[in-house]
């Protein structure tokens, strides 16, 4: 028997209810698995859910949201979309010619510590809750802590900063477990990160400013994604690599993903402009995710039918 | 829990390197605690800054003296999550 669900996705939510939520998902629909990939420097499990339709090792994608914790719209949009691939696939063609080909991995809240500290002490906090040896500050920029051109320009050697890249790459338990799940399941061909504030989407690199291999492929299916995106309310994205659209900034996880193989990384960065800041009302967030899934379906699609 | 009352959040524009450059020197300076929603880069990008209260008369003299434009995006944070507050907790009732 189905269970019905009362979780409204156009609200904010505490980790616990979106735990349960996920839950209620893998319980719901027979493809969707709640796995654990880790735990946070606080021991809070690292959620992901796994969809899978059979296979072994199929070619997969990647998707996170949350890992800077005050970024609370891509949360919630990354549990709308969770509910949205799972209750269209059978039905939406496009859907289900992916998961007939491909596994998703999606990670809603890639910072569980940062996202409970925003709920219950500063709403504003960006960081991990890592403890810094020698210093009052706590916590690192996990989108700085990447092996990928670590402790370059764009990051803070100072622990205070709110784009401090830690004490070594990987340092933080949140990036190292999807580092080592990634390399430990060897078949992902595609890496999509969430993140809110100005509206981008922006492929490798941050690191360097220089352009990747895949230039051109990138940013014409980046443009394809943005022009999905644009069509459903008019919300304009633009498009580039993270050097040239906002600014050098190193040890970031597309980078990352792209450095280690694989080819379509891209990073999203959902509305807001700046006039609500981090505080998006909770009425924007499903037109926020739909319009979002838009871009991310353009991507999953071209990953699913140029095999590499 | 940290309240936000009176931080504000500016959005600054910049015409030229020199002034990317005196927003990168604010930038260092960590005794008014600015948190840069978008950091100093070049002069085409916008810079979005969130200002504690004890901070923004020097900021904003600092800008002014400098010829730096700026407009306040987010007058007091505090009353944009203290509206967050509320939306949620009436959510949890429904």
């Amino acid at each position: 028997q189905r269970s019905s669900s009362s979780f409204d996705f156009g609200t904010y939510h505490t980790l616990d209810d979106i735990n349960e939520e996920l839950d209620h998902l893998a319980s719901e629909y027979s493809f969707v698995e709640k796995i654990q990939i880790g735990e946070s420097y606080e021991q809070r499990p690292l959620y992901a859910l796994k969809f899978s339709t059979g296979g072994r090792n199929r070619p997969a994608i990647w998707l996170d949201a949350g890992i800077h914790s005050r970024e609370w719209v891509t949360q919630a949009s990354a549990l709308w979309i969770a509910n949205k691939i799972a209750s269209d696939y059978g039905t939406d063609d496009s859907i289900t010619s992916l998961l007939d080909k491909m596994d998703l991995f999606l990670l809603p809240v890639a910072n569980p510590d940062g996202f409970v500290y925003t709920h219950t002490s500063n709403r504003m906090w960006r960081k991990t809750r890592s403890k810094i040896p020698g210093s009052v500050c706590v916590g690192v920029d996990p989108n700085r802590n990447w092996d990928a051109g670590f402790g370059g320009p764009g990051a803070s050697n100072s622990p205070c900063s709110e784009s401090y890249h830690g004490p070594s790459a990987n340092s933080e338990v949140e990036v190292k477990s999807v580092v080592d799940f990634i390399k430990s399941h060897g078949n992902f061909k595609a890496f999509l990160t969430l993140h809110s504030y100005s509206q981008l989407l922006m492929y490798p690199y941050g690191y360097k400013c220089t352009r990747p291999d895949d230039y051109a492929e990138l940013e014409s299916l980046g443009r394809a994604a943005a022009s999905s995106i644009r069509s459903l309310y008019g919300t304009t994205f633009q498009v580039g690599t993270i050097c040239n659209t906002i600014y050098q900034a190193s040890g970031g996880s597309i980078d990352w993903a792209y450095d280690n193989g694989i080819k379509y990384s891209f990073a999203f960065e959902l509305r807001d402009t700046g006039r609500y800041g981090f505080l998006l009302p909770a009425s924007q967030i499903i037109p926020a995710a739909q319009e979002t899934w838009l871009g991310l379906k353009r991507i999953m699609e071209h990953v699913r039918d140029k095999s590499y | 829990l940290e309240t936000f009352v009176g931080h504000q959040v500016l959005r600054i524009k910049t015409k030229n390197e020199e002034e990317v450059k005196q927003l990168q020197l604010l930038e260092s300076l960590e005794h008014l605690g600015l948190d840069f929603w978008i950091n100093p880069s070049a002069p085409a990008l916008p810079v979005d800054v969130r200002i504690p209260a004890a901070s923004v008369q020097s900021v904003k003299a600092f800008l002014e003296s400098q010829g730096i434009a700026y407009s306040i995006l987010i007058e007091d944070l505090q009353d944009v999550l203290d509206k967050e507050k509320q939306d949620m907790a009436e959510s949890a009732q429904r």
